[in-house]
């Protein structure tokens, strides 16, 4: 298992939710409630890496002193709220490797050399396999 | 490991962000918010376990064709959406059940015979045992 690749685990970018740089906050919530997601990654234009979203993360954005202001999300954008400061895995990266940043974040982001975007590393998928080992 | 009982890994009810059962969504929104826990678990006036509400449920209830109708975080309760559903472990259950049940939920509450509501057990707590065990 210390020598598995995180690509064994990885959901692969064509079936990750996600939204853009330039998105409104509106559009990030209705990707969010729509997929059923809690946070997703955020990409830019060319499909690199650029953060990730969360409902939390808008939901802030948007909780004023007196009430919460509904308006921001037309006019505030995902990069406004976004996390910038990300863990990111390499495909070859060990499942090791995988593990110890599961630990604080509920999947990590998976990129090649040059920042394009991969798929993700998630606690279910490193879950099914430890708990398969539990048995051999 | 195997023979780890989850009282180990658990967290303890004082400790756990909750809400009650009466409560709108407007209240379980600002609590989910604040405390930044995506979803959390919904309790009674006796402290009995009775659902798990999270930030997704709450946007998908007010979520009209239209437009987002904000104003049903006033009219409606945590019990019209939250997830009656859940599964639920005792303080004596083994680490392998608690792992079975976490590689699909991010979060199992615990509870006693009565029912009534003594913690959670969560992924990370569990991750970080996994990883522990990886280096013996
Ligand atoms: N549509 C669905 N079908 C089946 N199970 C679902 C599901 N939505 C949520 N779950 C279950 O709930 C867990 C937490 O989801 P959450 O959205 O908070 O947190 C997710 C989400 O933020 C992200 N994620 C997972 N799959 C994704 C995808 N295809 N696209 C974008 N983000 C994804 O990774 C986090 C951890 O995911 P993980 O699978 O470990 O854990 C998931 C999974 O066990
Ligand atoms: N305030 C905080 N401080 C440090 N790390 C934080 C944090 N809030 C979130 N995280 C990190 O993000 C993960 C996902 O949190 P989420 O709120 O989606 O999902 C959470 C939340 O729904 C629930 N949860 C955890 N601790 C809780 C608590 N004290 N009260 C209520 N619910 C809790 O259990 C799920 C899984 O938690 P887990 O610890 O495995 O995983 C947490 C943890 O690794």
């Amino acid at each position: 298992m210390h020598l598995s690749y995180l690509s064994e685990f990885m959901i692969p970018s064509d079936k990750v939710a996600h939204v853009q740089i330039g998105n409104h906050l509106e559009h990030a919530l209705l990707v969010l409630t729509r997929t059923g997601y809690s946070a997703v990654p955020v990409l830019d234009r060319t499909y690199k890496l650029q953060g990730l979203i969360s409902m939390t993360m808008i939901m802030d954005a948007i909780l004023g002193l007196q009430r919460i202001e509904f308006e921001r999300l037309e006019t505030m954008k995902v990069e406004e709220v976004m996390n910038r400061d990300i863990p990111r895995l390499r495909v070859h990266d060990s499942f090791l490797k995988g593990l110890k940043l599961l630990i604080d974040h509920p999947f990590v982001c998976v990129e090649n050399d040059e920042g394009y975007f991969e798929g993700i590393v998630t606690r279910r998928e490193i879950l099914k396999r430890l708990n398969r080992q539990m048995y051999q």
